[in-house]
């Protein structure tokens, strides 16, 4: 369902930076994968051509065998909103809508009716533990309750692909345990799930866990 | 060496939100001690309080005896700068300034000369494994190295006292492992040091874990 050849990322800002190289991987519908490595060494660089957010400097991203790269503006943006649910490492809330309209968004991105947008909004929320919070803005939320709002809003269009960056860095065990059970169970729902983590009780329930080390891929262990 | 009495805090945004509550604490000079509870249940809270950061809705900080509500704004900007090392949970660097800047910034507001602010800098950035990243700006690291770079920050000016949110979190365990050692090093060297963590890796090798649980502490295991 996901499938790369020869991906590369090299950062020019004056001076080079070369994230990765040469990535050729594939990644079968309705597993549930994690990626693995170092710090600094091209994870989240990876999941962002994956998920359409960033383009690659050489080789391609295939999503359902169609090449991201060809794709028009239109169909690429209908593939990051509806196809893939991204939650990013920081989170990249909107610090001027309320929780509540920060998960709604989305949706709303996806041509969701107002009224199913909020009520799918308020449901995921509930089931993250969040539902007094969702009139506060991001700014007041402590830093795993500011993940899982992150997390509810990759979630509402209900995508058939989930890439998460790090997940659970900012969660105590209970609530990790509490999330790593709903991606589970979103998984026995037949979604692809792609997680980049540093968190070994994560690892452990997925069921392919992709090394990275300086910007390749070293070992793609079941 | 810290200690509280009564420490509350109450946010009012329009809506009450109890984040403390009768917080009575006692930090002894030279340990390491872990902060430790669920998402939301105040551990952020506690340490900006502890490190001066915000001001307690009742109840009072003592740092060496000295209350920090009494203090003038110079001597609260001294102990602040140059007697604790905060590291937040999100790092606050500083986007416009590089890497070293970002570091060298904590120790021109401490006073110290330029030339040994630029060494220092370089000196903890090559121990952190960041000495490439020097001229980078922070929207270039990745989020493990941010983290790193905020932990360098604070402890350019050699301070007494380390109060660090979440230092591990966008580390993986290799990572985590040699901040850990560095920490360990630095309390062997006579530092008080007060670690909010989730990781039970960082808590091991700590002498004593605070659990907090709805802006309360619930027990204090040595
Ligand atoms: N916008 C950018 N410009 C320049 N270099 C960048 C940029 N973004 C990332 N890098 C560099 O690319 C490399 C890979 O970064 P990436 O964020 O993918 O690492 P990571 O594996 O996700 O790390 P972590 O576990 O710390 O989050 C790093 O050396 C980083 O400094
Ligand atoms: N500026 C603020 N305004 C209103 N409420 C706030 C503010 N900052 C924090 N809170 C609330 O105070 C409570 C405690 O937050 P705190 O950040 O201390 O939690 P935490 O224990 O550090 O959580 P985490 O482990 O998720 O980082 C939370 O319910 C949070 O929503
Ligand atoms: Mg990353
Ligand atoms: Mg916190």
């Amino acid at each position: 369902i996901i499938r790369t050849e020869k991906l590369g990322k090299v950062y020019d800002n004056g001076y080079r930076t070369c994230a990765l190289a040469e990535v050729d991987l594939e990644i079968e519908p309705y597993t549930f994968s994690c990626i693995m490595g170092p710090s600094g060494h091209g994870k989240s660089t990876l999941l962002h051509l994956l998920g359409g957010l960033d383009r690659p400097s050489s080789g391609d991203v295939y999503i359902n065998g169609a090449n991201l790269a060809g794709m028009t503006s239109d169909q690429l943006a209908d593939f990051r909103n509806r196809t893939v649910g991204f939650v990013f490492q920081f989170f990249n809330l909107i610090p001027v809508l309320s929780v509540l309209e920060n998960v709604q968004i989305a949706s709303m991105l996806a041509g969701m009716p107002d009224r199913e947008q909020k009520e799918r909004a308020v449901r995921l929320l509930e089931s993250l533990g969040l539902a007094e919070k969702a009139v506060a803005r991001p700014n007041q939320l402590s830093g795993g309750q500011r993940q899982r709002v992150a997390v509810a809003r990759a979630l509402i269009n209900d995508p058939d692909i989930l890439m998460m960056d790090e997940p659970t860095g900012n969660l105590d065990s209970t609530s990790e345990s509490e999330l790593l059970d709903l991606i589970c169970s979103l998984h026995g729902k037949g979604k692809t799930i792609l997680v980049v983590t540093h968190s070994e009780t994560v690892a452990a329930r997925s069921q392919r866990i992709i090394r990275i080390r300086d910007g390749r891929i070293v070992s793609a262990e079941i």
